[in-house]
C-alpha cells in the first residue's frame, strides 16, 4: 500500500526541503 | 545501526518543524520555516501535501520519517 504519495514532480521539492533541513543543521551558525 | 540513524534525523527534523511540541505539524508549523529555509510558500505547500499520506492536514512523527525514510533511498539510489 504506497502510504507515501510521491511523484516525480514532488520528489525535487522534497529532496530541495530536506537538504535544506540538513543544512540548516549543519551550516554555520 | 542506518535505520536507527534515519529514525533520530528524522525526529531531529520533526522537532525543528513542531516548534510548539505538539506532536504534530500543521500547513501554518510549515509555512514558518520559510523564513529559514529557501523554499517558496507553494514549495512548502507541496512538501506537506507528499508528506501528508493520510490528507487529514496533521504531519505525525510516523507520517514525515516516513518521508524522509523515502528521500534517504532516492539519494542512496542512484
Amino acid at each position: 500500500n504506497p502510504q507515501f504519495r510521491s511523484t516525480a514532480a514532488n520528489e525535487g521539492v522534497l529532496a530541495n526541503f530536506f537538504n535544506s533541513l540538513l543544512s540548516k543543521k549543519t551550516g554555520s551558525p | 545501526d542506518g535505520q536507527q540513524v534515519m529514525l533520530e534525523k528524522g525526529h531531529e527534523f520533526f522537532q525543528i518543524c513542531d516548534t510548539e511540541n505538539k506532536g504534530y505539524i500543521t500547513r501554518m508549523d510549515m509555512q514558518r520555516l520559510q523564513r529559514g529555509l529557501s523554499l517558496s510558500p507553494q514549495e512548502l505547500e507541496k512538501v506537506f501535501d507528499s508528506l501528508d499520506a493520510d490528507g487529514n492536514g496533521f504531519l505525525t512523527l510516523e507520517e514525515f520519517t516516513t518521508g524522509f525514510s523515502a528521500f534517504v533511498l532516492t539519494q542512496t539510489h542512484v
